[in-house]
């Protein structure tokens, strides 16, 4: 069983703002 | 078919065809009669003109136009001619056919540099050590060979017209067995432009059968005596370093070497971008000496070829060991390596596809969340996953876990 891909709309990243690659 | 590759593509040396690099070419004289016309020189009139073009036109045996220069009355007097050959051309020889009498002292000259600087290429005179301060017999070893020799010959009154100078550039210079690897002496063939000096003349009163000792007791003598030439040639091969096959005008009308086996440069002197796997060399008979890049397919080849001869693995073949400084990685098909025989950081492997393929090393694109890094494993091309992540490039979470909201953990337990 192959698990779903990570969801990038998911994440969070107010924490992590510097982190946030371009998409 | 192309000169400079054999039947199976393969590089090979190849060579301009052999000119008279003086064809057609413009002269400087220091000296030309007709300016004020005289009675045998006009230069506006046509039929009595001796400009230097008449050097370097088409002559047949039976129609020879000749440059003359100004009668001259005091002796010595130095008269040049300068002949701008337009690049770097390999001279074999430079020859002269005299109209008038031929000098009884003649400097022939070469610059490599368009003209800045000169050397002495060879000395023709009856009186060598006085004139030009050489012996006439000097003995040509492996240490002088890239020096001017003086010769005796050649200068004799008679013919009093026709008369020949001729000087073979490698005629008795012991390394000219292996000119392809004399670096002295393909330099010393090497020549931008080339010089005559006509030193000092014959004196005409030497017909009468007196010795020439009026300038010889330290006078000079009024008598008045020219120089005149109908041909100066200068037979040799545009330089192209082995790499070309003939020469071209490029679109600023400079005549340059149509470069092979990823050269460039008017001479074909260096390599081309991405191509400097090795370092720039000659092409020689034996080795062509190709400039070499990642993106370029031959050394490819010949690469896989050593692998499939010797059996090993590509990664661990050293070919060309220590041939000399990288200068710049080819970056062709994401390869990286001397010999492009690996992935770049980036890149994996994909053992699938020979290296030769341009698809043979593929991006690891790692996830920018669920991996740790960007550089993946270079044979398998497993990204570093951050805990609880899984997949080639970290972009799913592992069994058990689920996603969070967290880029920093981006599967947890739940």
């Amino acid at each position: 069983d192959v698990m779903p891909t990570l969801d990038m709309a998911l994440f969070d990243w107010t924490d992590y703002e510097d982190l946030k690659p371009e998409m | 078919p192309d000169p400079c590759y054999d039947e199976s593509g393969a590089p090979r040396r190849c060579i301009p065809e052999f000119v008279n690099a003086a064809f057609g070419k413009e002269v400087q004289a220091s000296s030309t009669c007709g300016k004020p016309p005289t009675r045998h020189c006009n230069a506006s009139d046509p039929r009595k003109a001796h400009p230097p073009t008449y050097l370097t036109d088409l002559n047949t045996a039976s129609n020879m136009t000749c440059w003359r220069s100004e009668t001259l009355h005091h002796s010595p007097q130095n008269v040049t001619l300068t002949l701008s050959l337009g690049k770097k051309f390999e001279v074999v020889y430079v020859s002269l056919q005299f109209c008038s009498p031929r000098p009884e002292s003649t400097a022939i000259l070469k610059s490599m540099d368009y003209g800045k600087t000169w050397v002495p290429y060879q000395y023709y005179s009856s009186q060598c050590r006085k004139i030009y301060g050489k012996p006439s017999k000097a003995t040509v070893t492996k240490q002088n060979e890239q020096e001017a020799l003086c010769t005796d010959g050649l200068t004799d009154l008679y013919p009093l017209t026709g008369g020949l100078i001729a000087f073979s550039t490698l005629d008795g210079r012991p390394s000219a067995q292996d000119f392809d690897s004399s670096p002295v002496l393909q330099d010393w063939v090497t020549a931008t432009d080339i010089r005559v000096v006509f030193s000092r003349p014959h004196l005409f009163r030497d017909l009468g059968g007196r010795d020439a000792g009026g300038e010889e007791e330290g006078g000079t003598t009024s008598s008045p005596y020219y120089y005149a030439v109908g041909e100066l040639q200068v037979g040799g091969r545009c330089k192209c370093n082995g790499h070309a096959a003939r020469c071209i005008k490029d679109k600023e009308q400079k005549l340059v070497c149509d470069c092979k086996h990823n050269t460039e440069g008017p001479e074909c002197d260096r390599c081309k971008p991405f191509h400097y796997d090795r370092p720039w060399q000659r092409a020689t008979a034996r080795e062509a000496n190709e400039c070499l890049g990642c993106s370029s397919p031959s050394p490819q080849q010949i690469f896989w070829k050593l692998v499939a001869s010797q059996q090993q693995q590509p990664w661990s073949f050293p070919v060309h060991s220590g041939s000399g400084q990288v200068t710049a990685y080819g970056g062709g098909h994401n390869t990286a390596g001397r010999h492009c025989h690996y992935c770049k950081e980036g890149f994996y492997r994909d053992l699938s596809k020979a290296i030769t393929d341009r698809k043979a090393c593929k991006a690891c694109d790692c996830h920018p969340v669920g991996a740790a890094g960007k550089t993946c494993n270079q044979t398998t091309g497993q990204c570093p996953c951050k805990d609880g992540v899984t997949g080639l490039t970290c972009n799913r979470c592992a069994k058990g876990y689920q996603q969070s909201r967290s880029p920093v953990a981006p599967c947890i337990r739940p």
